[in-house]
C-alpha cells in the first residue's frame, strides 16, 4: 500500500459517500445516471470474484464489500425506492449501456492476462470501468445545470483513478511491480474521459458559478 | 514472469 493508492481508494469512497448523501438527503436522484450505477455494480461484482478466495488484508476485504454493497444499494434506491425513483431522469438517461458491456466483454475475451474465468472477468471489469461514466457524462450534458453534490460526485469519481495512475508509477519504480498494461491504459482512458468535465468544473469553481456543461 | 500475478488492488 502507498499514499497514492490509499488516496485513490479514499477519493473513491468519498465519491460514493457524496452520492449516497445526495440521494439520502435530497430524496432525489435527478441528474444521476442509473445506467452508470448499474455498470459500476457490474464492475465491482466481476472484479472482486476473488473476494472469498484470496485474502490480502482486512482493509482490502472491507473496501470490496463496501464498494459492492454501496453500488447495489444505490441501484436499489434508484429503481425501487418509492420516493427516489420518481426523480429519476428516465427520459434523459437513454445511453444504450448494453453496448458498453458487450464491447468490454469482447475486448476482455481478446485481451487478458490469462485465459481463465477470473482473469477474463477481471479484464472485463477494468475495461468496463473505464467507460462506465459515459452515460453519466451524457446525462450531465443533457440535464444542463448540475447540482453541487452531483458535480462533486463526478469530480471525486474521476479523480480517484488519477491517483491510481500515480500509484502504478510509484510501484513501478519502487517495487519493480509492473502494473498490468491493461490497468494502466484503461486507467488513462478512464481519466481522460473526465478531462472536459474537469475543465468545466474548474471554470465553475474559479468563477464561483454553477457548473454548466455545454449541451 | 512466472510469478502468479494477483490483483491486490481495488
Amino acid at each position: 500500500m502507498n499514499i497514492f493508492r490509499f488516496s485513490g481508494d479514499m477519493t473513491h469512497l468519498i465519491s460514493i459517500l457524496v452520492l449516497l448523501l445526495k440521494i439520502y438527503a435530497t430524496k432525489s436522484c435527478s441528474g444521476i445516471s442509473l445506467k452508470t450505477q448499474e455498470l459500476y455494480a457490474l464492475v465491482f461484482l466481476t472484479r472482486y470474484l476473488n473476494l472469498f478466495t484470496e485474502f490480502f488484508s482486512v482493509y482490502n476485504t472491507v473496501m470490496k464489500l463496501v464498494f459492492i454493497g454501496s453500488s447495489l444499494v444505490i441501484v436499489w434506491y434508484m429503481r425501487m425506492h418509492r420516493v427516489v425513483k420518481l426523480s429519476y431522469d428516465k427520459e434523459l438517461d437513454t445511453f444504450r449501456h448494453y453496448f458498453l458491456v458487450v464491447a468490454s466483454f469482447v475486448l476482455a475475451l481478446l485481451v487478458h492476462e490469462k485465459f481463465t474465468f477470473q482473469e477474463i472477468f477481471w479484464a472485463f471489469s477494468i475495461y468496463l470501468e473505464a467507460i462506465a461514466i459515459l452515460p453519466q457524462l451524457v446525462l450531465l450534458q443533457r440535464s444542463g445545470n448540475v447540482d453541487n453534490l452531483t458535480g462533486q460526485y463526478v469530480f471525486f469519481l474521476g479523480s480517484y483513478r488519477a491517483f491510481y495512475i500515480l500509484n502504478w508509477i510509484y510501484r513501478y519504480f519502487t517495487e519493480n511491480h509492473f502494473a498490468r498494461l491493461i490497468s494502466c491504459i484503461s486507467g488513462l482512458v478512464q481519466t481522460a474521459l473526465y478531462a472536459d468535465f474537469f475543465y468545466y468544473y474548474f471554470i465553475s469553481w474559479k468563477n464561483n458559478k454553477k457548473l454548466q456543461l455545454p449541451a | 514472469d512466472p510469478e502468479v500475478k494477483v490483483h491486490d488492488e481495488l
